[in-house]
């Protein structure tokens, strides 16, 4: 048993350089036949350059995602503080008779905004 | 296809700055 | 699932070496070097796109930190005003 599964990983590995030795070759005879040039890139480097764009598109996806959600995070518990703080500070002005400071213009316009 | 997810992304990505901008702004005013 | 890994590994490489088996005369035609130009064109577009997107990203960490700096000085005034009531 133990033979037969030595002898399959060896197939694999086998397949697996075969694989790569094919590649290889293959993107030597474009890169030989068509040396990228000053204005032209030859079809193997814009292949490269299609999947070096791709993964960097997944990886500044993969940061965006997290960033917005932690931002909403913040902004929803600044909310719910301010606001708390707001009702607070009002009640204590009622309790101790002082006079209600009105919100200004510009303070009334965020407080809606923020709502 | 993936020009346009990335411009996509790209558009999100520029409201929610705007947003968390204008946001902070808005706090700062009753904060004062 | 290790089969399985080990087979889509195996597809993968397949399929690489069949994209650049169709790429292999790519350059020769005149009108498929167009082609190849306008694909490299929208790879500079591309680009410029996801740099901006990186700098957007950039602007966004700034803008959390923000956030949070004011979330914590909000919780400490907060704080002060439950401490006088």
């Amino acid at each position: 048993m133990e033979a037969e599964v030595d002898k399959l990983e060896l197939m694999f590995q086998k397949a697996d350089s075969d694989l790569d030795y094919i590649q290889y070759r293959l993107e030597y005879e474009i890169k030989t036949n068509h040396p990228d040039s000053a204005g032209e890139k030859n079809a193997v480097t814009i292949l490269k350059e299609l999947s070096a764009i791709k993964s960097r598109y997944q990886a500044l996806s993969a940061r965006f995602k997290p960033i917005s959600i932690e931002q909403k995070e913040n902004q929803n518990r600044i909310c719910a503080t301010l606001s708390k703080t707001m009702t607070m500070i009002q009640e204590l002005q009622k309790q101790t008779d002082l006079e209600l400071t009105l919100l200004t213009e510009e303070e009334k316009a965020v407080t809606e905004q923020l709502k | 296809t993936l020009k346009g997810d990335v411009n996509t992304l790209l558009d999100e990505a520029r409201l929610v700055s705007q947003e968390s901008t204008r946001f902070i702004k808005a706090t700062k005013v009753l904060m004062k | 699932s290790d089969l399985e890994q080990l087979c889509s590994y195996v597809n993968e490489k397949i399929d690489n070496i069949k994209k650049i088996l169709t790429i292999r005369n790519l350059g020769q035609a005149p009108s498929l070097k167009t082609t190849l130009s306008k694909i490299e064109d929208e790879i500079i577009t591309v680009n410029e796109f996801l740099n901006n997107l990186e700098l957007e990203i950039q602007y966004q960490e700034q803008t959390n930190k923000s956030l949070k700096e004011l979330c914590v000085s909000l919780e400490e005034d907060l704080k002060d005003v439950e401490h006088l009531k």
